[in-house]
């Protein structure tokens, strides 16, 4: 997985 | 989820329900950038085209289909049924000057050299700019109506509840995200004077106009 949490989000 | 994104994600919400509200009851999109409509368009589906490979929860799904399913009506409605009412004149922004400096960054700053990821990168960068068509022909016009700078607000802010959002992330998850923050702290800037305008002027119940 990316190391980006943002990926979660909107 | 926290507080702060889901307040921020409603805000979103809000703004896009208060533009269709706008458009459908003025039977216009006189005010209205037609540029900035198509980049979030362009946003949208570069970032959550990701909803058939990457399954997060169905909040997220949802509001995912519901993003790009708006973007596109609105466009629908500004090129098509309102098309009269869309003024092209005064929506003279240069998009070549956000879309290509956003590809170049989105080659650089990713966190994967893949499709997907540089995709993402593209459309954080984007949108952080993608409402300077809009702030543009604001400026130009000088004015705008109530219900258009409502738009703009909640729009903003939505991007500004992100940052507490993050600064709690940091702590709690001990994460930390350098391309959203970096371009969620640029988006939330372009709105400081907007954001300054609306509060002193539209909500004490005066015109929004800016100062010639």
């Amino acid at each position: 997985a990316p190391p980006s949490s943002s990926h979660d989000e909107l | 989820m926290n507080l702060f994104r889901l307040l921020g994600d409603l805000s979103h919400l809000a703004s896009i329900l208060v533009l269709l509200h706008k458009i459908q009851t003025s039977r216009s999109c006189r005010g209205i950038s037609f540029k900035t409509q198509a980049l979030y368009v362009a946003v949208f589906v570069a970032r959550y085209l990701d909803l058939f490979w990457r399954y997060i929860s169905l909040y997220n799904s949802a509001m995912k289909v519901f993003f790009i399913g708006s973007s596109c009506y609105i466009l629908y409605l500004m090129k098509y049924r309102y098309r009269p009412t869309n003024d092209p004149s005064i929506d003279t922004f240069r998009i070549e000057y956000l879309l290509v400096p956003c590809a170049i960054l989105s080659l650089i700053f990713n966190y994967n050299f893949m499709p997907t990821e540089i995709l993402w990168s593209f459309s954080i960068f984007l949108e952080s700019v993608a409402i300077l068509p809009q702030l543009f022909m604001l400026q130009r016009t000088g004015e705008a109506e109530a219900i258009t700078t409502h738009y703009l607000a909640a729009l903003g802010i939505y991007r500004a509840l992100y940052i507490p959002n993050w600064i709690y992330r940091y702590f709690t998850e001990g994460v930390i995200d350098p391309i959203a923050v970096t371009a969620g702290i640029v988006q939330t800037g372009l709105y400081l004077d907007f954001f300054y305008v609306y509060f002193t002027k539209v909500l004490q119940g005066q015109k929004f106009e800016l100062p010639a």
